[in-house]
């Protein structure tokens, strides 16, 4: 039923093809997990993408066609989706309007809502990981580090999320995070949207932490109860939050209703961080101009 | 969801379970709050 | 949950329940016949009349009610073992569904049990990401490395490759705080405490029926906690969902003030339609017991 044409991308434990369904002439993506090199069975990035994209059907999430077993590979077929956000960010060739930012933002953050109302963490939102269909639409995809929203008593791994999308409460360490980790990787590509350049590249873990600070403050226990607490607080560098002016001098396209909702999305403590419902009603998407429609924006 | 078919009331939920839970620093600061927990719950028995 | 993969690929009703395992277990009988046949031919020189005589006494395929009462035999080992490596409830009962929903397109007489025992609930390790490297998985288990992978692929197969697993537990949780709210002050929040343990108590054992194919986790949740306390259950669905109805009833004979409570009741979307509610309660109740 599936042939697979040519190889486009090969990563940790998948090899990716773009191919055809027979039946339909459809164009399809082919992710072929590698097995053999796993000493522990399936890994778990596979077993976590079949299993979270089996649950979620959203226009603005990537759809799994099927699932198929080939030589003892285990193959996910997967929409076609010609390119990403971050491709879009980096070709300076390609204008786009503040219209498309909201319509990105918009559709993002629909499929990352979508998640969360399934009780899904996505748990590595990036550029990259947001591929765009041809008529348009946005696409939240790879769920190898999706997980369910955990029960009061997990321990889970702070060890997640590409670093500059990082939130501040996993740079810390914490283990009993929640949704507004993904909220925070969505805060940052907004402003990396209007910046076109990343927002806050760390070199490295350490340096990602502080350069969170020194742009967005030094979170302290007034505004973000417990914060201290974590043990690797006490080296921080102590930076004052920017002024609502100076955050408008580093975005000068952006509106004050935009600077509220990345405010919100990028609030230090993870209690008061905006939801993605939060971010969805906020005004920024219903001032002019209008979100552009997906299927003109070139 | 119009409708939900529940209405979250967490001031008449005794669960210590999860109240013990908001005095923990480690808790807190990750930002665990108790109206998501309850929300999941709901949802869930709902569903 | 009419969008998750356990309402699409694993809902059934009790009839089609049983034509699946009927046609599983025909399939395999018919492939072990053709294999019987094939070799009575093949070995006819050398098989005594001894032998034959025992090959048609003895090889005979498993029924459909035979290959249940193994799979269940073997349904509690998986739940044991799981317990005794202190595996999470979520995790033993993940286990266990996957366990039954393999047995359901497969027949016993094509992979044995006891060789998928371990590999079961490995996977189910892995799903709940309660991972466990299959070297300590192998100590704690004395199952070899080969044997727990061996299998890996054809239980996700055969699982359709649907993992996540709405467990009653979660609603039960949900259900113990509407409890509170809807019969405020009528209910003794400690004795509650005590239901709750063991009521999930109850919902563990059930998971070893057929009700996760058959009803949906609240409606499960709900039977257990009816048959823990039946009373409690009734006056809280009954003060939940059934006033609707009743306040239809009264308004029909008073004056129009009423009406307008019937109509936003009447026109809710989602009123649930409390005596069906009741009957699959019962249904479910009956199958646990």
């Amino acid at each position: 039923e599936y042939t697979k044409e040519k190889k486009v991308g090969e990563g940790t434990y998948a090899v990716v093809y773009l191919g055809t369904k027979q039946s339909t002439g459809r164009k399809i993506a082919i992710k072929e997990i590698k097995t053999s090199e796993f000493k522990d069975g399936l890994d778990m990035s596979a077993i976590r993408e079949v299993k979270y994209l089996q649950e979620i059907n959203h226009i603005n999430v990537i759809e799994l066609v099927d699932i198929f077993m080939a030589y003892n590979n285990l193959n996910l077929v997967l929409e076609y989706l010609p390119t990403d956000l971050e491709v879009v960010i980096k070709d300076q060739n390609i204008l786009f309007t503040p219209a498309d930012i909201k319509s990105w933002m918009l559709m993002t953050l629909r499929g990352v809502y979508h998640c969360h109302r399934n009780f899904i963490l996505h748990r590595d939102l990036k550029p990259n990981n947001l591929l765009i269909s041809p008529d348009g639409q946005i696409k939240v995809a790879d769920f190898g580090l999706a997980r369910a929203i955990p029960a009061p008593y997990d321990v889970l791994t702070s060890n997640v999320v590409t670093r500059w999308y990082r939130a501040p409460e996993l740079l810390l360490g914490a283990k009993h995070y929640t949704s507004a980790v993904d909220v925070w990787s969505l805060g940052i590509i907004f402003a990396e949207l209007m910046l076109r350049i990343p927002y806050l590249p760390g070199q490295n873990d350490v340096d990602q932490i502080d350069v969170t600070f020194r742009a967005l403050g030094t979170p302290t226990d007034k505004d973000w109860p417990g914060v201290s607490k974590f043990s690797t607080y006490t080296q921080l560098q102590t930076y004052p939050p920017p002024s609502r002016d100076e955050l408008r001098k580093r975005f000068i396209a952006a509106s004050e209703n935009a600077l509220d909702l990345m405010s919100g999305m990028l609030t230090m403590n993870p209690q008061k961080r905006w939801t993605t419902i939060q971010c969805l009603q906020s005004e920024y998407f219903t001032e002019l101009p209008p979100p552009s429609d997906p299927s003109t924006i070139k | 969801d119009p409708f939900k078919r529940y209405i979250m009331n967490e001031i008449v939920y005794e669960d210590p379970f999860i109240k013990d839970l908001t005095k923990k620093n480690e808790y807190i600061a990750s930002g665990f709050r108790t109206d998501f927990v309850y929300d999941r719950l709901l949802t869930e028995a709902f569903m | 949950f009419r969008s998750s993969s356990q309402y699409r690929l694993w809902s059934f009703t009790k009839e089609q329940l049983d034509t699946k395992r009927v046609d599983t277990n025909a399939h395999a009988v018919a492939a072990i016949e053709e294999k019987l046949t094939m070799f009575k031919k093949d070995y006819a020189s050398d098989i005594s009349e001894e032998d034959a005589k025992m090959i048609n006494e003895k090889a005979i395929p498993l029924t459909a009610e035979e290959e249940l009462k193994l799979v269940d035999f073997y349904a509690k080992k998986v739940q044991g073992i799981a317990q005794h490596l202190n595996l999470p409830t979520e995790v033993v009962s993940s286990a266990l569904i996957f366990f039954k929903r393999f047995y359901l397109e497969n027949s016993v007489m094509e992979i044995d049990p006891k060789t998928i025992v371990h590999t079961i609930i490995f996977l189910a390790c892995k799903s709940e990401n309660y991972f466990i490297s299959v070297d300590s998985f192998s100590k704690k288990t004395k199952a070899s490395r080969d044997t727990i992978l061996k299998y890996e692929f054809r239980i996700l197969e055969s699982l359709k490759f649907s993992l996540l697993c709405h467990h009653p537990f979660k609603p039960l949780h949900g259900f113990f705080l509407d409890i509170q709210n809807v019969l405020h002050g009528k209910v003794d929040v400690k004795y509650m405490g005590e239901i709750y343990t063991k009521t999930k108590k109850r919902i563990s054992d059930a998971l070893l029926t057929d009700v996760a194919f058959l009803f949906t986790p609240p409606q499960i949740t709900l039977a257990a906690l009816s048959l823990e306390d039946e009373q409690l259950t009734e006056k809280y669905l009954e003060t939940k969902f059934s006033n609707t109805d009743t306040i239809i009833e009264a308004s029909k004979d008073t004056n129009e003030k009423d009406k307008d409570s019937e109509v936003i009741k009447e026109d809710r979307p989602d009123k649930i339609n409390y005596i069906l509610l009741l009957s699959l309660i019962d249904q479910c109740k009956e199958v646990m017991s």
